[in-house]
């Protein structure tokens, strides 16, 4: 079957719909079969984005790279099963986009995952789900919920047919003028991954060209596409291809 | 009775939570009675930010002008009004910060407002849930799920008690060197704005300084207590007493 590339953060907007359609656009720019599944059916930014993509494919006369994509709709695991075995037919990839709340298709989701990517704002209010620190020290005094939710999740999914869950926690919208405040959140993040089990990843910038193009669908990664947009997006480029490479994905013959 | 303030927002992650603690405490600090609900018993950010504020006036014998607060942890509608009616007693402002997700308490929460505000990313991501907009224009096509829930709670109130929810868009996070992004986000705002039937107010903008205090639960606002945070903080400060001033607040007497 595929890689199953999971994004999931109870915290809201922390970029896990838009670190979601960036990965899955890089990696079928590169030839590979993906799939993606979005599990927000009301909001559904990764299914909007993508279908904005489609819009503009056709409006346009050409062909983008686009992944295969749906929204789940419905009620019961055994209908999201149903739409993951589907749609991992005859991909290499399937992503799946979750809602920031609790949601039990969500969190079975993150149990079927290879890849679990937890996208986080540079900041101790995102933090506050994995972690208390002390004010002073900033160190970690307290496990939150979120950390236990997916350390759980792990540990059934480890028992019951032995895949060792790789669960990244990825810093978004990183601004290195916060310098300070970065520091201090990347040592608590540190820290907190040798106990609960994480891998730490430095992810994508604070960069509008990662939300201005969501109407129209692109991605900086469709040089040529962009007209006006097209300003030299070479170091936002390197970062998604960093990016990407850091998710450690095994690569199926394309 | 007070009036009453709610942070409303389906979308995660717009700001509600880092809006309505600094509302709260700049109200606070100018000394009127102010007692705040927080409707998200699960991440409980505005409730532990004021959590932390509190911990650390003890620690440090010191006085933080602080507003009353709690976490609503019921099950029905019945015990949110109980809980609203027991903190506006003696209280100048009501706060309330309610969740990221499509939630029944934050749904009545609203309606029980004077001023609704929903903070909101200088984003057509966020905008999505409010309006759709041409890939090539950036106009307005198709009004989305959240201003029509929105539009039906203020129609619903006008007609039970007479009374009009002043409903406030805040932009959040603003950062002026994305400017092309954000004229064409503002385009689509006064646009929407005159259809739908809300004001526009700028917000807040990308400052570190409103959430690297989180774990302290200092806000700029607490001058001389904030040691090597206290770098000239003051663009920040009169952003935020014009973001209090552009909510247009009736003020009792002190
Ligand atoms: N690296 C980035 N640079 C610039 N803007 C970003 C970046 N990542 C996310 N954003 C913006 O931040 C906001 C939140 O991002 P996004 O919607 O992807 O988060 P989410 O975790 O999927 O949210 P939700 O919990 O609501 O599903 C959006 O307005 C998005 O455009
Ligand atoms: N103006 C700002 N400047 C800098 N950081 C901000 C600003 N506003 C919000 N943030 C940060 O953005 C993230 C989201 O903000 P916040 O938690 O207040 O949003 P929310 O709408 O309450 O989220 P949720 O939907 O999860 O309740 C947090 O990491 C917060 O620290
Ligand atoms: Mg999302
Ligand atoms: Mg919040």
């Amino acid at each position: 079957g595929p890689h199953v590339i999971v994004f999931a953060n109870e915290k809201g907007g922390t970029g896990k719909s838009t670190s979601a359609v960036h990965v899955a656009v890089a990696l079928a720019s590169q030839g590979y079969r993906v799939a993606g599944i979005d599990l927000d059916p009301r909001q559904r930014t990764f299914y909007r984005y993508l279908e904005n993509r489609d819009a503009t494919a056709q409006r346009r006369g050409i062909d983008l790279p686009t992944p295969a994509y749906e929204v789940f709709t419905g009620d019961t695991l055994g209908e999201l099963e149903q739409m993951v075995e589907r749609m991992s037919d005859g991909a290499d990839y399937l992503i799946a986009d979750t809602p920031g709340r609790d949601d039990r298709f969500a969190r079975h989701m993150a149990t079927l995952a290879n890849t679990l990517v937890t996208p986080m704002n540079d900041s101790f209010v995102d933090f506050d789900l994995v972690g208390q620190v002390d004010p002073d020290t900033f160190k970690v005094k307290k496990l939150s919920f979120y950390a236990e939710l997916i350390w759980e999740a792990r540990k059934a999914r480890a028992k019951s047919d032995g895949v060792t869950i790789d669960w990244v926690l990825m810093r978004n919208r990183l601004q290195h003028i916060e310098a300070r405040n970065m520091r201090r959140v990347g040592a608590a993040l540190t820290e907190l991954a040798k106990r609960v089990g994480f891998r730490v990843l430095p992810g994508l910038g604070e960069r509008v060209v990662y939300r201005e193009l969501f109407p129209s669908g692109l991605t900086l990664l469709d040089k040529g596409m962009l007209g006006e947009l097209g300003v030299s997006h070479i170091a936002a480029r390197q970062e998604l291809r960093e990016m990407v490479a850091g998710l450690q994905l095994p690569r199926p013959r394309a």
